[in-house]
């Protein structure tokens, strides 16, 4: 007798929580933190503010072992959780705000949820959470998951009056490795003040030193608009659904009115390749009329690209700006390439290069703003340094002292792990990246060959 | 006014298909027919049958373009799927039989039903799929799946009397490139073969192709059995819902029935640890006593090593029979190691080697006996080969005609991606995977050194 059963997504990610990152004790105490400040950047750039995010690690109770519990706090200024929201916000995977056509760091509506439960199971204790969305009434959670059925269970809630207070502060406990994790954990703050350079950011470590970072710019860069799908990324599930949903009265204003970048005139000639009358009501579409609008759609050759005005970049300037702010190097130099699109989600490649202290060919790798310090090799970006350009060719070699950075943000990075430790070699993302590389290289090149020129002189 | 939502399983893979390994059509129509043939092989060798498999591939309507609708029909002998749970096996994702402690194939409760849904999505026909227990009665369903809400639609279902037929055949059609995924489908196919010398085989390609892959073998490796936990594995959720379902008296009866290798006198030492009344009632156990419990069979040393029951490696014998079948080869050399563990999880690593007929190092690595064809250069195993072994010391070069192969099989293989496309480098499976390649290797630069006597004896 075989016994079926269904699982839970909470239940899903608590047998095979290494897939998002919680692998082991020293990992999981990086992922956790990681994902609980990427959760309070998105909550104050994503709508304009300032950030100003506290990160205290330390260890509750001493002991001989490098494995050992530990508390994190992470303090912010954002926009707040509802209090209706907040449990399930915490206490449930697969929800959250960020499932939108914009870009933001979070995306999978799980990270923060999976710090909860990693913490819960390793030390018995809740999460404990402050949230003001700035109208006056701090709410105090005390959540714990119910992991078998993806459910919040709400052990304590109290609210009182706080006025001069906007923002999320939570607190957990858990099993984690700071000696393991604490190169990488510092490495993660200093490359994440590097590219947010609008950010006060304070890490307090367990060891009590203090990793402080002043912002060096007073303007946040303006966040990005949620926007309509783009007709090349219908599928169709997608129009189905848009079909059940609209209240258009004919298949012309529905395909006006759904997608971006669809006028009237751009309508009428997609009905029309796809033989569909274009004032027949939606409700009375059938199935293979609908398919011929896809397949109208994907041969299609004039639609605009995608609206990247979902998108968020951080500019030649910042980039510039948080380079020499973290690194004071001799050389900078930072571009922002134009839009680009892979199956209708738009996408922005930026990159920079700069000239460091020490030997070596330093690579930073970020995505929608976040560092991302594991698996490098698999990442798109190592394959292109490593098999597609000929670093030779830019006067390069192996233990050149130099740093490359590379940032590609959209509405959807194309990650290969929940974990969202590379990104996939997606043939239209390798293309803009590689041409980003190939710039911002000749550029250090030319420094190179100045600098070189320089020297020269300066000898006869 | 920020909006909060939740979104289901099928949802969050649909929105993000790619994490399944399903990115685009030439790659979805690797996915699907891998998923589904490795369904029917667990259906198979996972019950002691000798599998006989039918996989058919056609262009269901011919087309210049090379992304077009193929049909893939999949049909095996394996043990059916019961009508009452067929719906939700195939058409809700986290739904299986395979969530135990044993070794299979399948293990996220995902494979089958992501083919399904990226045939709906690309063609929007249902899947066709009928299955006999070997009860006499086909039942025959077409389904759809209702993304959204994660369940599965039937469109219809009937059931027909027929006597001489246990197994399953499913039919789904969807869009592919079979241009640019022939040569990985083929290889798959091949490896397949080389790790299943039990199983007949037939691949007909949408050219009409046919790919047939005899037995040469007549028996089936014993089938895994199911086990309980192992100490080494416990968390304080898994330890919680121990004590909230035993029906034993004692805290002393719940550890010994509820966990392998702990008896009598084992769990009275883990409770002195623990400071545990051995005779208290399951249900009065307080957290901090579940705490220390769990503290204490952390730090415990002496428990046996996982019951290794529960895995079902191919073994030497079969391994090299495979490898002369497919490939018939000069020299052959396989291992099979003792069992090992890591958190708790058993596992079994294997290797091989042959000598090859053309030159360049091949790799083939095996997971519970799936061939791992993508993401090489993520593996443990592609680590060891190019960092932490020289293969100079084995006299082997960068072209050597050599042939390496790899298999772990665990209750819970460290796969990185739910696409299961390589394995994480956890230490005690890096070191396993180490010291069987080293073993391998050194009997290969044997065979290689009495070759080259041999040929000086020649010339002699
Ligand atoms: N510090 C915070 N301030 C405001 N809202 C927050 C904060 N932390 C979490 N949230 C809310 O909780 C939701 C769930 O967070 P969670 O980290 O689990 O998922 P996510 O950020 O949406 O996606 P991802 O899994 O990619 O991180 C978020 O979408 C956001 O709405
Ligand atoms: N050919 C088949 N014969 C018998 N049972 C099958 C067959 N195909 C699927 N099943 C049943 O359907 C369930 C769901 O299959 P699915 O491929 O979606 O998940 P899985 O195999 O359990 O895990 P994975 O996602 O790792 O493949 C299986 O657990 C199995 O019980
Ligand atoms: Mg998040
Ligand atoms: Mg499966």
């Amino acid at each position: 007798m075989i016994s079926f059963k269904e699982i839970s997504p909470s239940e899903f990610f608590y047998q095979h929580r290494e897939l998002a990152g919680f692998s082991n004790p020293a990992r999981a105490l990086y992922s956790a933190i990681r994902e609980l400040v990427e959760n309070s950047l998105d909550a104050c750039d994503g709508y304009g503010i300032l950030p100003d995010v506290l990160i205290r690690v330390t260890e509750t109770k001493p002991s001989p072992s490098d494995v050992k519990e530990f508390e994190i706090y992470v303090k912010d200024n954002g926009i707040g959780i509802p209090s209706e929201k907040l449990p399930k916000a915490l206490g449930k995977v697969f929800y959250g705000s960020k499932f939108t056509l914009k870009q933001s760091r979070g995306t999978f509506g799980m990270g923060g949820t999976m710090s909860i439960l990693y913490a819960q199971i390793t030390t018995n204790k809740p999460l404990r959470v402050w949230s003001n969305t700035g109208n006056g009434e701090t709410h105090y959670f005390e959540l714990m998951i119910d992991i078998e059925n993806n459910k919040p269970i709400v052990l304590k809630h109290k609210k009182f009056s706080q006025q001069n207070w906007r923002g999320t502060a939570i607190k957990i406990n858990l099993l984690g490795d700071y000696v393991r994790s604490s190169q990488k954990i510092q490495e993660y703050f200093r490359r994440l003040a590097l590219f947010t350079p609008y950010a006060n950011m304070v890490f307090e470590d367990p060891n009590g030193e203090v990793f402080a970072f002043k912002r060096s710019v007073d303007k946040v860069p303006p966040p990005p608009h949620e926007v309509q799908p783009h007709p090349k990324g219908v599928d169709l599930e997608l129009l189905r659904r848009i079909v059940q949903r609209s209240s258009s009265k004919t298949v012309l204003s529905l395909l006006i009115n759904s997608f971006q970048r669809v006028g009237r005139k751009t309508a009428l000639e997609i009905l029309k390749i796809a033989n569909v009358d274009p004032n027949k009501r939606p409700s009375e579409l059938k199935m293979e009329e609908m398919m011929r609008i896809i397949n109208a759609m994907k041969t299609y050759e004039k639609f605009l690209p995608p609206d990247p005005s979902c998108l968020s970049p951080l500019g030649k300037e910042l980039i510039e700006e948080g380079i020499k702010k973290e690194l004071n190097p001799q050389f900078v130099y930072a571009l922002s390439r134009k839009p680009s699109s892979y199956e209708g989600y738009p996408f922005i490649v930026e990159a920079a290069v700069a000239s460091n202290k020490t030997p070596g060919i330093k690579v930073l790798r970020y995505a929608n703003r976040i560092p991302l310090l594991y698996d490098e090799k698999s990442d798109v970006v190592f394959k292109l340094l490593n098999e597609e350009i000929d670093l030779k060719r830019y006067k390069i070699n192996e233990d050149e002292p130099i740093i490359i950075l590379t940032h590609i943000c959209s509405t959807k990075v194309p990650y290969k792990t929940v974990g969202k430790e590379f990104v996939a070699d997606i043939p239209e993302v390798e293309k803009e990246m590689k041409l980003a590389l190939q710039k911002v290289l000749r550029e250090y090149s030319l420094f190179i060959s100045k600098k070189v020129k320089i020297e020269t002189q300066k000898k006869k």
